[in-house]
């Protein structure tokens, strides 16, 4: 494995989005996903609809058919890529463009898909596989517990107690190997995060988060996806 | 720190800074603290944010100085990051969970999924 990597630097990762008042991280987090999936599969990054996971996600689980993809009231990521299986893919944002709402009838148009999901699959809590798996197949969908996201303004957070109850989706972009830790006295490596909350929040829109003691949560709800080669 | 050491099984967490962070980028969450009035306005004008009335902007100034003061815990806890002033600091925990946060829990389909194979990681 390379000590650091970055999707972001290899044109798989779309410039950061706004979900603004609306709890659809998960539908940007498998958005996202999918886009760095499909630039993998066909070479070209094309930024995909959020809103129609919103406006027409409603899969539930198997299990438990209360516990569904609802629009601003949340989702996950794992079913999101269930529903984009069956229905054929996403469209683009811009012939889906976001609207921030929950409230419109879904408009989803099957003739106007540009990614398809081939696959998806879930990954270990290891962080070698989690960066094998992203060097590999491109960006990760991840849950993550955002308690200290409210107030984050930028370096590398590694809290020494946090929640590891997920309840934010969100993507990994990429590692780093050194982000200091001054009152550790040492470097310490870190995961490199695009949130959906715009480029006025955090580092220009991304978080960074120690790797490799599952802080937040955030190693334990990785999810990879793979995309068809050709939709259109 | 033995207690936070325990909780995340880091033994390096039992180094604890112990001298005054004022020269640190969290020492200066005291001075936001002071200066909360002066902060707030900038908050308001930097995000565009308006309020319905007095009472509304009252309530907004209320939970801002509570966020300072979290963030200065946040900063303790999180020393490697920068905590502060974010376009969040006039939500209360609840409201940023309610408007920003929307992972469902994770249930049976999470465990369901096949899991991806293990890749070489060597060489």
């Amino acid at each position: 494995l390379p000590s650091d990597f970055d999707w972001r630097d290899r044109g798989a990762v779309t410039g950061v989005k706004d979900q603004g008042s609306c709890g659809s991280c998960w539908s940007f987090s498998a958005a996202a996903a999918l886009e760095g999936a499909n630039y993998l599969a066909t070479g070209h990054l094309i930024s995909l609809s959020e809103q129609q996971m919103v406006d027409c996600d409603h899969t539930c689980d198997d299990s438990e058919p209360d516990a569904c993809d609802e629009g601003c009231n949340g989702g996950l990521m794992t079913t999101a890529f269930e529903y984009l299986l069956k229905s054929g893919g996403l469209e683009t944002e811009k012939d889906y463009p976001y609207t921030g709402t929950d409230r419109g009838a879904c408009k989803f148009d099957k003739s106007e898909v540009a990614a398809s999901v081939s696959n998806f699959s879930v990954v270990s809590v290891d962080e070698d596989q989690i960066a094998a798996n992203l060097v590999k197949h491109g960006p990760l969908a991840v849950g993550i517990n955002a308690v200290f996201m409210q107030t984050y303004i930028g370096g590398v957070s590694c809290p020494y107690i946090c929640s590891k109850h997920q309840d934010h989706g969100v993507l990994i972009v990429g590692y780093g190997s050194a982000g200091y830790a001054p009152i550790r006295l040492k470097d310490k490596p870190y995961w490199i995060i695009k949130n959906s909350w715009g480029q006025n929040w955090g580092e220009h829109g991304y978080y960074k988060i120690c790797k490799g003691r599952n802080i937040c949560g955030v190693e334990a709800m990785v999810s990879t996806v793979s995309a068809v080669t050709s939709p259109r | 720190a033995a207690a936070a050491a325990a909780a995340t099984g880091d033994e390096e967490t039992l180094i604890r800074q112990v001298v005054d962070s004022a020269s640190t980028a969290g020492g200066s969450k005291d001075d936001l603290l002071l200066n909360a009035d002066a902060h707030f306005s900038s908050f308001l004008r930097d995000f565009g944010k308006n309020y319905s009335g007095p009472e509304e902007h009252a309530h907004r100034f209320k939970v801002f100085k509570a966020n300072l003061r979290r963030a200065r815990r946040h900063q303790k806890l999180d020393p490697s990051a920068v905590h502060g002033i974010t376009k969040f600091s006039d939500l209360t925990p609840a409201e940023f969970r309610r408007m920003y946060l929307g992972l469902r829990k994770n249930r049976r389909s999470f465990r369901t999924i096949h899991d991806a194979p293990n890749l070489p990681t060597n060489d």
